[in-house]
């Protein structure tokens, strides 16, 4: 998988969504 | 022993000999069994892996008494409802937990039992209309459950005694949740397919939902067995049940694929065939081996990360294989 296919990638992506997504 | 006796390459296609029985339970009830698992056991101070089967009224526990033989211990009657399937609870020890129902999954039991006091009991975890269910490392079980207005999904700690110590809500997606899998390597993480064809992802702590991602059109109904987090991406295993055989790819047993919870954008990484002109598959994942009972009676075995069909069990001189899963740990194949 490729970066172009598949976007910029985030390690912490679990924390970032978490503080993003509706309580 | 069957995942670490498996040749790494085999470009010569599958190789029989590479799955070997190493022992058989004979169940002399003559009930039918419907599912088979595994269960970590405490006893004396001595914990061992037992074996547990299920017909559609009792569930029974096997011990090793000798290489190569099981002795049943104890047998649960539940003569109400039928067993539809055994839920693993990996890492637990002393509980066996089952689903009973007609179609559906009506109820959830956990069944315990002690050899000291040779008593035994069943405790209610959930009822409903239950459609998807899980059972998670640190005794938790995650079900998805519908009534004809809403859907609920749900995260329950177990206790050692078979109680139920704390219920967290975890948001509902949209559509009808259809499978869940844990997220290896992330404790708070759960991934779900749902009949949409997507995939989610739960926060277990907080009960959010994170994020939904398509999977694409390429095959409906698409089922998630087991999910791993790695350099910012969800690799997630999938199985698809009712894809077709076509000429360009085979039918495919399982798909790995990638997922990037950031963008939410997808790409395929590994593609399982079943072999050629094979179909149906029950599919059972242990780490990144697969195995599926085809409607042949053969049980077929997969090395997931490569593609390969590993190994494949023809049908024996008693009948056709109805039922195939790994026991905990990778410690072998049940065969049914």
């Amino acid at each position: 998988c490729s970066e172009s296919d598949l976007g910029p990638i985030s390690l912490n992506w679990f924390e970032e969504l978490s503080a993003e997504a509706p309580p | 022993d069957v995942a670490e006796q498996l040749p790494p390459v085999l470009p010569e296609g599958p190789r029989e000999e590479s799955l070997q029985l190493v022992s058989e339970l004979k169940d002399s009830s003559c009930s039918c069994a419907v599912d088979v698992s595994t269960v970590w056991w405490e006893a004396a101070g001595c914990r061992e892996l037992r074996v547990v089967t299920a017909s559609e009224s009792a569930v029974s526990l096997w011990e090793p008494l000798a290489p190569d033989c099981w002795g049943k211990v104890y047998t649960w009657h539940l003569r109400e409802i039928p067993v539809i399937q055994m839920i693993p609870l990996p890492d637990t020890c002393n509980l066996v937990c089952v689903a009973l129902g007609e179609l559906e999954i009506g109820e959830i039991r956990l069944l315990l039992y002690s050899s000291e006091t040779d008593s035994s009991k069943h405790s209610l975890v959930k009822t409903g209309n239950i459609k998807a269910v899980v059972g998670l490392k640190d005794q938790r079980l995650v079900s998805s459950s519908r009534t004809m207005q809403e859907q609920q999904v749900e995260m329950v700690s177990l206790s050692e005694t078979g109680g139920s110590k704390d219920r967290q809500a975890l948001m509902p997606p949209e559509e009808t949740v259809t499978a869940f899998a844990e997220v290896e390597g992330m404790r708070e993480a759960l991934v779900g397919t749902t009949a949409g064809n997507s995939v989610v992802v739960w926060n277990l702590k907080t009960g959010q939902l994170l994020r939904k991602m398509h999977v694409g059109y390429s095959y409906p109904a698409s089922i998630c067995h087991r999910a791993y987090s790695d350099s910012g991406l969800l690799f997630v295993v999938l199985s698809h049940p009712l894809a077709k055989e076509s000429e360009s790819c085979g039918s495919p047993a399982f798909r790995v694929v990638a997922f990037n919870p950031h963008t939410g954008r997808s790409a395929g990484v590994m593609f399982s065939c079943l072999p050629p002109g094979c179909a149906g598959r029950q599919g059972d994942v242990w780490d990144t081996a697969g195995a599926a009972v085809l409607t042949s009676g053969a049980v077929a075995v997969w090395d997931l990360l490569r593609g390969r069909c590993a190994a494949v069990l023809h049908p024996g001189p008693a009948g056709h294989w109805a039922l195939a899963r790994w026991a905990a740990g990778g410690a072998g194949l049940l065969a049914g």
